[in-house]
């Protein structure tokens, strides 16, 4: 069976380790902060104080048998690609690595890390899509069958009076309000016409602001 | 157009802020270190330093009028629950928040963060799944068309000896090399007999080490 070690217990780390640990597998842990150590220990039997940058402190504590070494250390860079360079000195086959940043994440593959892992750069591209895929067009539901459209008003309806029958006909929606300059209107009338920056209010069926909103996001696209 | 906060710059907020002002929408960030307010500063144009658990301070920077809010604080939970509660108190619809473990985010996910984000958690269970589906079975190449298999002796296995005649005629691949309690063996004969904690290594071509790896895999499921 694979033997693993672990380096680096931030939280990043001490996920991994406590996450091999769960596995069953044989996994050596190693910190140069005894309280990490202490921690991870009700976790892990192999946990030990060290330097990792030290070649003979990871010899002396058996990571030079480990099939995979995986390196938690994000901050220190300096010490992240020393322990890195160390790991492949004393002749671990396989290194993955945690990086910050791009750059960093390039040093260590250039120096022998089979994969580079970004948890904080990962997880922010994953929450800025969900945050903005829903910016210029919103829906909240009134009914069952009724539903109402917050969006931006799009290039497509600049010049347009926000009582046109365009949105009746062409669209089957009815505007309702609409926020101009800061300010909500909701007493409409022909001129209001609507201008790039306003905020149009509609309501509909369901499968009419459905319809709106795949319309607008396509004509955006 | 929808307006955002991010409230903390540590590797994931200033990832989560950088990314925000990259997409071109409104973005307000906030921390209380100012060196982290100078940096994303080429980034963010409203970038100010302040104490999240500060109501006024939040209002004062306009922070009430975002649609939706990160808080991106990850180890001084206490810093994490009053910021997530400050929000609240001042309005801001949708706040979205990181923990470390999951009873962290269990506690704001009651007092009002509509989603929890587990950076560090995330990408340690990605890693830990990526290193152990191959500890029992991993397969070397050898030319296009030969491989040889390293493998844990699998139960169906046990009590079996290496030079048996089933491993040709039921899997097509042949043994050359084993570990016991510690020691490789490569002269084979028939006492050998295959124990618990031994490592076989077979030899074969690409199809039969395939095959071969799938039964062990369904077998041992
Ligand atoms: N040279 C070293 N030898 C051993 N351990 C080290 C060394 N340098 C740093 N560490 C340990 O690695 C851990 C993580 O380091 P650091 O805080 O730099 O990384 P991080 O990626 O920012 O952490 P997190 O995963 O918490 O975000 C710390 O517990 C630290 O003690
Ligand atoms: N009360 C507060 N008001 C404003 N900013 C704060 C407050 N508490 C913490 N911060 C800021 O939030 C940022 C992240 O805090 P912390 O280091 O606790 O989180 P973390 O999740 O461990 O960070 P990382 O994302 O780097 O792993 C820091 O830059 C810190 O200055």
């Amino acid at each position: 069976m694979k033997q693993f070690a672990v380096i680096g217990l931030g939280k990043f780390g001490f996920h991994v380790a406590k996450g091999l640990a769960q596995q069953g597998v044989h996994v050596i842990v190693a910190d140069k902060n005894e309280e990490q150590i202490r921690e991870i220990s009700e976790y892990v039997q192999d946990a030990i104080t060290l330097d990792s940058t030290d070649i003979r402190a990871l010899s002396e504590a058996g990571i030079g048998q480990v099939d995979v070494a995986v390196v938690c250390i994000g901050e220190n860079i300096e010490s992240s690609i020393l322990t890195v360079m160390a790991l492949k000195e004393i002749g671990v086959p396989t290194i993955f690595a945690k990086a910050i940043t791009r750059i960093h994440g390039q040093i260590l593959s250039k120096i022998g890390a089979a994969r580079v892992v970004y948890p904080e750069m990962e997880a922010a591209k994953k929450i800025v899509k969900t945050m903005v895929k829903n910016i210029h067009y919103e829906t909240i539901d009134l009914s069952i069958t009724m539903k109402i459209a917050k969006l931006d008003v799009p290039y497509f309806w600049v010049g347009v009076s926000i009582l046109s029958p365009l949105f009746e006909s062409n669209y089957c929606v009815k505007p309702i309000a609409y926020k101009h300059q800061g300010v909500w209107q909701t007493t409409l009338d022909n001129e209001d016409i609507l201008e790039v920056g306003d905020i149009l209010v509609v309501i509909g069926d369901n499968a009419h602001i459905e319809a709106l909103s795949k319309q607008y996001k396509n004509k955006l696209e």
